[in-house]
């Protein structure tokens, strides 16, 4: 019996958990206050099955063929892309810069690897991003507990692996606080190789 | 509980052939 909002059709492979998928566009001019980033952030669609997955990622736009200042989410079901969503608080993501043109191929394998359940870090993962920029584009992967050196080692190690990532690609990492604090996703990061 | 684990491929596959009700 499925007692949730979305549930997997008739014959359907059901995914471990929902997710939503969110999209966001910002003019770069403007401030990015949690506020404005709220208002700017909209929900377009939750699924619950493989097939649901893939229906609905089908009609979405390449993250690659976006223009401008833009992110596409897709979180477990209940929780916002915020910093500050109560699952979000104590927690960070990894941050993989990549070069223009490599967007789409690397967001439909991050969230392969996050619908089928490949970290192996319980309920540690909340989300994935990918956010088109001017000069590069950038993938991340949320977490709920930054001070958890194994589970945010476990996540870099499985984003090597299924994104087939150069031993010596620089990974960043940064707590959704720091965050916060200087207002700024992508500044100031930890660097680890 | 049991967690649901499916690997890139199983995922791929299914995209190929959507279920038949």
């Amino acid at each position: 019996v499925c007692l949730q909002t979305v549930c997997p059709g008739a014959g359907e492979h059901p995914l471990q958990y929902n997710y939503t998928f969110w999209y966001s566009r910002r003019t770069p001019s403007r401030p990015a206050s949690s506020q404005s980033y709220e208002q700017n952030i909209r929900q377009i669609g939750t699924v619950a099955s493989v097939e649901q997955f893939w229906r609905f990622y089908s009609h979405l736009v390449r993250p690659g063929d976006l223009s401008g200042h833009s992110d596409f989410h897709l979180f477990k079901e209940g929780i916002k892309p915020m910093w500050e969503d109560e699952s979000n608080r104590s927690g960070g993501k990894w941050i993989i810069r990549l070069r223009k043109g490599l967007a789409s191929r690397f967001w439909e394998n991050i969230i392969l690897a996050m619908l089928g359940e490949q970290f192996m870090v319980g309920e540690e993962i909340c989300g994935a991003v990918v956010s088109i920029r001017f000069q590069e584009d950038i993938l991340s992967i949320w977490n709920r507990t930054s001070n958890d050196q194994m589970t945010t080692s476990r996540i870099r190690d499985t984003l090597r692996r299924v994104l087939n990532l150069p031993t010596n690609t620089i990974m960043e990492y940064k707590t959704h606080n720091d965050s916060l604090r200087d207002n700024s996703s992508f500044r100031n990061t930890k660097i680890s190789l | 509980g049991t967690r649901i684990i499916y690997d890139r491929k199983f995922l791929l596959e299914c995209r190929s052939s959507p279920v038949t009700k």
